[in-house]
């Protein structure tokens, strides 16, 4: 059995703008096995 | 059949016999042994083949080798097979009662198989009756500890992660392959309200997301709410928002429930009642739009981030999906219950525009075998 995820998340309006706006990065990689709870991914301001 | 050779060659007599010969070694002790015997091997060589092409894999993986979509006889020759049909009888299968006795040695040669951790079973193994109790065990309190960061999304799952990313474009695909690709929109189902974002242009994304207004306008409030955050929604204007996608695959001997993956609100579910081939890392690569024509169980709603959906999708060992939201949705029907339609059949939950709402951890769905 598989899960998609999809989703929305913030990420800055342009590589040019405003450094300190929140923006979204998975924190895993192919082939990285991973359990319910821990993070894949998350955004910073 | 090097096996089935070596006791035919110890025990002549039923060699005779399987060729049509004298009867006389009718009452064979050896004969049922020697057939177990054979069919536990040829599992076993099965099983240690398999072993094998998943450590190349992975060797293949380590070394940053991406296998690439190649269709094969196989393939082919799987869509000739009544999946469904094999999927309930194996439900059927799991689901006989096992003797008290017998339950530990079942369940653990299972987790030794399949590399299923039984310390963190919720229940000692003679409690599960049956092998698919046992598969969709809950696990003991605080094994699966979430992640406290107010910032973060966590795993929905126990699995690997096969692919994640960013989705761009009018037309978001997501490869499930290197090589071939499926559409979002035929994942979540055409009637998805899924943001479709212009790349990198945000006037184009402003003027795509009037359009989408005026065309949704009979559709309810919330579906506009979430089609064209920025009419509705002052506060999402800013900051911009992405879409993103992450694909991960179950393994057998892993937690087969479905956790949510941030605090959200669930507004419409959508059961589309494909095919239930394999899912595993051979089929990936051979059996086109795998994800798209399987049965899948898709949650669509929003989150204080945007868009969010889970697809749960089903294959031929696991094939039936249970919501705990929606206790009584069936999957996994014989073919004869089944909709003559390629439409997905849909609810949505209420009050409407509220839908259901569940916090970050929260048990959602569980994947059942057959």
């Amino acid at each position: 059995s598989t899960v998609v995820l999809v989703f929305q998340a913030p990420v800055p309006k342009s590589p040019n703008e405003n450094p300190s706006s929140p923006e979204f990065s998975f924190c895993v990689k192919s082939g990285d096995r991973i359990r319910v709870g821990e993070a894949l991914g998350r955004w910073h301001e | 059949a090097s096996s089935v050779r070596r006791l035919q060659a110890k025990f002549p007599a039923r060699a005779s016999t399987s060729n049509g010969g004298n009867t006389d070694s009718q009452g064979n002790p050896f004969l049922v042994p020697g057939a177990t015997v054979a069919t536990i091997l040829m599992l076993g060589a099965l099983h240690a083949r398999r072993m094998y092409n998943d450590k190349k894999i992975e060797e293949a993986r380590e070394r940053g080798i991406e296998l690439e979509f190649q269709p094969d006889a196989k393939a082919a020759f799987l869509r000739l097979l009544p999946l469904r049909s094999i999927s309930r009888l194996w439900g059927t299968l799991t689901s006989v009662e096992l003797p008290v006795w017998l339950r530990p040695h079942v369940y653990k040669g299972w987790a030794r198989a399949f590399h299923a951790n039984l310390e963190e079973s919720a229940l000692p193994l003679e409690q599960y009756a049956s092998l698919q109790e046992f598969f969709v065990r809950t696990l003991k309190e605080g094994s699966r500890p979430i992640d406290p960061d107010p910032q973060c999304l966590v795993s929905p799952v126990d699995g690997t992660i096969l692919r994640f990313g960013e989705l761009k474009g009018v037309r978001p695909m997501i490869d499930q392959v290197k090589g071939f690709s499926y559409s979002v929109s035929s994942l979540l189902g055409a009637s998805s309200f899924l943001p479709l974002i212009a790349e990198g242009n945000v006037h184009e994304e402003s003027s795509e997301e009037e359009k989408a207004t005026t065309e949704k306008s009979k559709k309810t409030w919330w579906r506009i709410s979430l089609a064209s955050p920025k009419v509705q929604d002052p506060v999402s204007v800013s900051p911009m928002r992405g879409l993103f996608y992450c694909v991960i695959y179950l393994r057998l001997g892993d937690y087969h429930r479905v956790h949510s993956p941030v605090d959200w609100n669930v507004l419409i579910r959508r059961h589309f009642s494909g095919h239930l081939f394999p899912l595993n890392e051979r089929a990936t690569r051979t059996i086109r739009n795998l994800y798209v024509e399987n049965e899948r169980v898709v949650l669509e709603g929003r989150w204080q981030g945007g868009f969010m959906a889970i697809a749960a999708i089903g294959a031929t060992n696991v094939g039936s999906i249970k919501l705990l939201i929606e206790p009584e949705l069936r999957t996994n029907l014989p073919i004869r219950k089944l909709m003559h339609s390629e439409q997905p059949e849909e609810r949505v939950y209420e009050p409407e525009g509220i839908g259901m709402m569940l916090k970050k951890g929260n048990e959602v769905a569980a994947f059942n075998m057959g």
